[in-house]
């Protein structure tokens, strides 16, 4: 379980000096992992950024050590239902919050130390059919759950302790809210991408649904990363895992689209695709401030730079396989890469 | 992007929304 010395290495072509291997861990117990993230971690006395990893049955929790390895701390058992990802909680500490399920996601999990009685725990904090659940800013969790005849958009305050406090339910547009992302430059507001292509934006405080708006047919099954607002627009991260390649702009991985919420009428910004002579689509990423990063069909992972819509580095699958996973840490510096077999490298970005 | 494309940019979108839409 202990992680491996850093190698550093240097990356061909356009990923020169952009992206650095700094460490590398390896959770010989995972037989097929499944997400990976970072947690700000704080025991006795010492604060630390630690690594998560999960496989389907368990989650670990890494802690860094001066030699630049990785040690494991805890490993929560999960052995009643898989665990299907990571939910990253900003700005929490000692909280770790996990999404559960066979084909979609049945339960949300917190895992937490408790000083009470010195133990590692595990507590639920909702079930039912979820489509989706985003980590928010003061420890707050917002999901979407479906039955047949409605849809439930709720917003839960967590306490340090973990337990759920109050909820509050948002107004739930007819359609399946699929993704939710914060909006950067605008407390209180919330947006998401539902099933049939929509954009919606939601007022946090009040729950009210505020605007309906629509993508396009252009690409289908657009999912939200990522918002901000500025001069009176809304500008929306989308992902595009259905995208059809075109002369124009490639294969589009990620595209920012500035929405006008007054009129709801919108117009593509930035597309961010492969640099020419590169193939491959988009399977699943991260998105965090303007850095986007992603893990292509082709087995590699790339990132842009999501305001100049460039390319700025390309990480080829590893000697030991494809890239599986693709997350970034706290801040946009460092950059971890997974693969199935639970190997994880840290880059320097 | 241009004003025509989008129509009308308000820099309060979200209080005027928030002030029109069902509560």
């Amino acid at each position: 379980g202990v992680a491996e010395q850093l190698t550093p290495v240097l990356l061909d072509g356009l990923t020169e000096e952009s992206l650095q291997l700094v460490s590398k861990l390896k959770d010989s117990s995972s037989s097929c992992a499944v997400d990976v993230s970072t947690v700000w971690w704080e025991a006795a006395g010492s604060k630390e950024l630690c690594v998560v990893t999960a496989c389907e049955s368990s989650v670990s929790l890494w802690k860094p050590l001066a030699s630049n390895g990785w040690e494991k701390i805890y490993t929560w058992q999960l052995r009643e239902v898989p665990v299907i990802q990571i939910v990253p909680l900003p700005d929490t500490c000692n909280l770790v919050c996990i999404a559960l399920g066979d084909l979609e996601i049945g339960e949300i999990r917190l895992l937490l130390y408790s000083s009470e009685n010195d133990s590692f725990k595990q507590s639920l904090v909702r079930t039912g059919n979820i489509k989706a659940v985003l980590g928010l800013k003061d420890r707050r969790l917002v999901s979407s759950s479906r039955t047949v005849c409605e849809q439930q958009v709720e917003v839960v305050s967590l306490s340090e302790t973990g337990r759920s406090r109050d909820g509050r339910t948002l107004m739930p547009p007819e359609e399946t809210v699929l993704a939710f992302a914060e909006v950067e430059g605008l407390q209180d507001a919330l947006v998401g991408t539902t099933a049939v292509n929509g954009v919606v934006v939601w007022n946090l405080r009040t729950g009210q649904l505020l605007k309906k708006m629509h993508v396009g047919y252009s690409y289908p099954a657009s999912v939200c990363h990522q918002a901000y607002s500025d001069s009176g627009l809304l500008f929306v991260v989308l992902s595009h895992p259905h995208a059809k390649e075109s002369e124009s702009c490639g294969n589009p991985a990620f595209r920012v689209v500035a929405f006008n919420p007054k009129t709801a009428r919108s117009t593509g910004v930035i597309f961010s695709s492969l640099p020419a002579g590169h193939t491959g689509r988009y399977l699943e990423g991260d998105v965090k401030d303007a850095c986007a990063a992603a893990v292509l069909t082709s087995g590699a992972v790339a990132v842009w730079d999501l305001l100049l819509g460039r390319c700025t580095a390309l990480l080829p699958p590893g000697p030991q396989g494809d890239w599986a996973l693709v997350r970034w840490a706290t801040t946009t510096a460092c950059l971890l890469a997974g693969q199935r077999n639970g190997t994880v490298c840290l880059y320097q970005y | 992007c241009s004003e025509s494309d989008l129509g009308p940019i308000s820099l309060n979108w979200f209080e005027e929304l928030s002030a029109e839409a069902p509560s």
